[in-house]
Parts: C-alpha cells; sequence; structure tokens
C-alpha cells in the first residue's frame, strides 16, 4: 500500500531541505521513494539529483508529447523525483500545473505503482484550491507541516490547517525547523497541542545543512554522521508509520497571536 | 487623472506597513487616497483604520447583497480602505476574490471616481493569473517591489518581474526594506539595476514601526518625528510623481544566485 505525504509550509521554512532528507533517509531504509515537487521555485530535488531538472510545465509549454522519462528523473538511492513547475509567471495558475502532473503520473506512467512513498514539496504561502491538489485528487494520506516559531510561518501553519480541516484531511504533524528564536520549542509545541496534532520533530538549525545544499546532496548523503542527519532519520520512520494523523482544528487570529507572542 | 499602484513583495516583507504609510502620507499632503488589501491575511489596513475591518469575500460567502458601506472603511486623514479577503482555505481562488472586489468597486460604488490614488497590497509569494489581477484589468500605471537583501525575497522580487513582463506592466522601482542583513543596500541597487529599474528607497529597520502598529497606527500618524517616517513621505512624493516607470528585464536563475550572495 503506498503512502502519499504532503509537505506544507511557507515559503522559505525548509520544506525541499526536509522532504528531500528524509526521501533520503527513507530509501537508505529500503523504501522506493518519489518526490514531487509542487513549488513553482521547482528546487525541491536539486540536492537528491546534484543539479536542476527539467520541470513539467515547461516540456508542456514547448508543446511536446512528454514520456515519464522526459521528467522522471533518478537520485540519490534510486529516489525518483519529478518537478512540476510554475505557472507562467502573471497569468497561469500554479494548482492546474500540479492537478496535470498528478494526472500525468496516473495515466501515463507506471511510477505510482512501483514506490511504496510519494512527497509532495507544496508551498503554504496561499492556502487556495491550487495548491490543495494532491489533497483534493484523493491522494494524500496524511500532511506534515513545517514551521518555527515565528509568527509568518505559525500563521501560514494555521492557515494550513484550514485548508486541511475544509477538506476532511489528516494532519500527521507538526515539524519545527530551528531559526533559533527565543521560546520556539515551546511555542510550536503549544501550537501543535492547540490545533489538535503534536510536534513530531525539532530539526535544529545548522550550517552542516547548507554546506550539503551547496555541495548539491542531502545532509543523509554529505555528512551521515552529522546530529541533524539523525534526527531527520527518526523523521522519516515517523513518515513511513505515519499513525495518529488526524484533522486539525485551526486556531482563530486572537489566539494565533497570543500563542505566538512569547 | 487617478492613479493605481501596485505593492508586490513576498510575504512577511513589509508591504501592509510600507503602504499604509505611503497612504497616510499622501493623505497628509492633500490626495484622496483608497487602499485595496488584497492579501488573504486581510491585515492591510488595520493600521489606518485601528483595527480589522469585515472583508469583502466573508460578506459575499454569508450571501449578503453588499453595499457600499459594508466594505469600504474611513481611516486616517480620510483614507478609504477595503480588504478584499482570502479564498476559503484549500478550495478558492486568491486571484477570484480580487477581480470580483474591482469588478464590484468599477461597477456598484462610486470611489474611484472620488480618490487620486488607489493602492494595491498584493503578496508576490506566487505569481499566478490570481495575483496579478489588478495589472490584469489593466488598471495598474505602475508597480512598486518590496524586498530585502536575502535570497527569497529577492527571488520573489524577481518572479514579480517576470510577471510583470509577461503582462507588459511598468515597475516604478525597487524598494529596500531593511533586514539588516551585510551588503543589503548594495545587493538591492544592484538588483534594480539589472532588471532596469532603481532603488526608490531604503527603509530602516526601526522598533518605532513595530511600536505604531502595536497601537494599531501608522508611524506617519504615531511618530511623525520619526527619521523613518521622513522616509515614508519621500516614498509617498515618488507615488505622487511615479515617472520613470518601465516594464522590467528579470533575472536568469543564475544571474540571481550570483547577485544575491554577497
Ligand atoms: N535545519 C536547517 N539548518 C540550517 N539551514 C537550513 C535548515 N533547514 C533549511 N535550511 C536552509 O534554509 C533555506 C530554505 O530551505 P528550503 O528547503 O529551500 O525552504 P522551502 O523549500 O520551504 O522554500 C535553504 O538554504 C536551506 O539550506
Ligand atoms: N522598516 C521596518 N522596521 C521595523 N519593522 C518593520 C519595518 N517594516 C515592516 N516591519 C514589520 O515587519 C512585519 C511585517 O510587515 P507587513 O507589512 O505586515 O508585511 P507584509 O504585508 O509584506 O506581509 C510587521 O510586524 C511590521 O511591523
Ligand atoms: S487557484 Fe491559487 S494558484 Fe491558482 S490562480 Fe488562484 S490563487 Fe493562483
Ligand atoms: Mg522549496
Ligand atoms: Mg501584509
Amino acid at each position: 500500500h503506498i503512502k502519499h505525504i504532503a509537505i506544507y509550509g511557507k515559503g522559505g521554512i525548509g520544506k525541499s531541505c526536509t522532504a528531500s532528507n528524509i526521501a533520503a533517509a527513507c530509501a537508505e531504509g529500503g523504501s522506493r521513494v518519489l518526490v514531487v515537487g509542487c513549488d513553482p521555485k521547482s528546487d525541491s530535488t536539486i540536492s537528491l539529483i546534484g543539479h536542476r531538472i527539467p520541470t513539467m510545465m515547461d516540456l508542456i509549454r514547448e508543446g511536446r508529447e512528454i514520456e515519464e522519462s522526459d521528467v522522471v528523473f533518478t537520485g540519490y538511492r534510486g529516489v525518483r523525483c519529478i518537478e512540476v513547475g510554475g505557472p507562467e509567471p502573471g497569468v497561469g495558475c500554479a494548482g492546474r500545473g500540479i492537478i496535470v502532473a498528478i494526472d500525468f503520473l496516473k495515466k501515463v506512467s507506471r511510477i505510482y505503482d512501483e514506490v511504496d512513498l510519494v512527497l509532495y514539496d507544496v508551498p503554504g504561502d496561499i492556502v487556495c484550491g491550487g495548491f490543495s491538489a494532491p489533497i483534493r485528487k484523493g491522494l494524500v494520506s496524511g500532511a506534515y507541516i513545517i514551521t518555527s516559531g515565528e509568527y509568518m510561518p505559525i500563521y501560514a501553519a494555521n492557515n494550513i490547517c484550514r485548508g486541511l480541516k475544509r477538506l476532511g484531511a489528516p494532519l500527521a504533524g507538526v515539524i519545527c525547523n530551528s531559526r533559533e528564536a527565543d521560546g520556539e520549542r515551546e511555542i510550536v509545541e503549544a501550537f501543535a497541542r492547540s490545533i489538535g496534532s503534536e510536534m513530531v520533530a525539532f530539526i535544529p538549525k545548522m550550517a552542516v545543512v547548507q554546506e550539503c545544499e551547496r555541495k548539491g546532496t542531502t545532509v543523509i548523503e554529505g555528512a551521515p554522521g552529522a546530529l541533524v542527519a539523525g534526527v531527520y532519520r527518526q523523521l522519516a520512520d515517523h513518515v513511513m508509520k505515519c499513525s495518529h494523523a488526524r484533522v486539525p482544528e485551526p486556531l482563530d487570529d486572537q489566539a494565533l497571536r497570543e500563542l505566538s507572542t512569547p
């Protein structure tokens, strides 16, 4: 039975970095993994492949007939990667692209039959019908939200919970990717509890993460002995087990402001 | 002749704060101003009114027949304010709301005939057909982009330029809202020049800004003698003159990375 997991969070909070390290750790553990980058930035899979790959939407805009081998690439430990790409700036719908990509993967390619885990890396700045596409397609068995203790990422996290609740989609956990703000761990733990979930990982902010990114590798591959690699492996275990997923109960604006001011 | 100016930038970069201070300064200068908040966060006009106002999309979702007095509120020095509101999380399109609001303002209300300046406060995290609505409606005579020297806001700024170029919309200038990063002023100046524009303001990061925000006022109203109030007034002058607007020439990913690494 294949697991479809969506990873949401505000732009720049660490979704791609975390998703690719989870993917690498799960692959080391023997799982067959596919990462679907749904962020218009199309940089979800660089540290798994070593460089940027062509995006599906770019190929479609060129008018080409696409085959699986044009868009699905294999990276570290056999992790399969696809980048949806973004809308044509100013005109298209980012969500449309995600829907087109998922339909392609289901109809044209056999990849969904060949993997154990699919990770969708999705921006959470705007919680519209577009970015909830993986969920609306009924595919996603659980979502994780990445945040830090700062107000903007927590605001985005709460808004994502509104979307999950509206769609009846279960939240598997909240991940704190540390920005070393005061009282961050307590804020994120309190936020996770108050929406009926839990903080499942606290990822320390470490220079080795950006060093590996610059080298074009995940931490799992580039610095397997690092402390943060161990945190990513624990997270990978949680994803593969992914129990306790529950539909969250978002906070109102007032409660959110009170919670996120230390 | 009425001026329509859009202010774009990544979430949390300072759009609402800057837009409301520009509005307050323009109103002090005798201009009649309307602020249209197009960010689903719906917090564009809090410091002009003193509290949050009902959003248009919320009223429409309640099924009410709306009149101008239900959605347009008057704040500091007579600045008129409207909050579009966001999509229903997970299902709607943020852009649809903006289109509905602009159509309402043009058809039902006479407000467009009663002001000299309209400021649209629009998120720039996702440059899709939705958020470019004020531009696609052919209304906007010029856009400003707010950024800092950090990579993510610059990346968003460059992506906004792609959208402006695609729609043939002129960029009036780049605003640096300081995050006190190393070499920020030089990075933003270089970025603005390389896209064929200029940095029109460098807004210092000052605690008085957040103090006024907590009191529910702009800096123009709450701390008129502060240094940063003078910067906002200069910016207001630039907006009312808004002369050198030109369609920008966005950078490719490679050039962007080189430019934003000090
Ligand atoms: N735990 C961490 N420690 C240090 N840097 C991190 C950590 N997590 C992410 N980063 C850095 O933060 C930046 C943004 O991360 P990224 O995964 O690209 O965010 P997103 O995908 O949410 O936009 C990257 O440069 C990444 O290296
Ligand atoms: N020049 C500045 N100095 C200090 N704080 C600032 C400045 N500009 C904005 N801020 C603060 O940054 C936060 C985000 O600003 P906001 O205008 O809400 O961003 P956006 O509308 O782009 O999401 C606010 O708390 C605001 O007070
Ligand atoms: S659904 Fe979302 S991504 Fe698509 S156009 Fe609307 S706001 Fe943009
Ligand atoms: Mg990313
Ligand atoms: Mg805002």
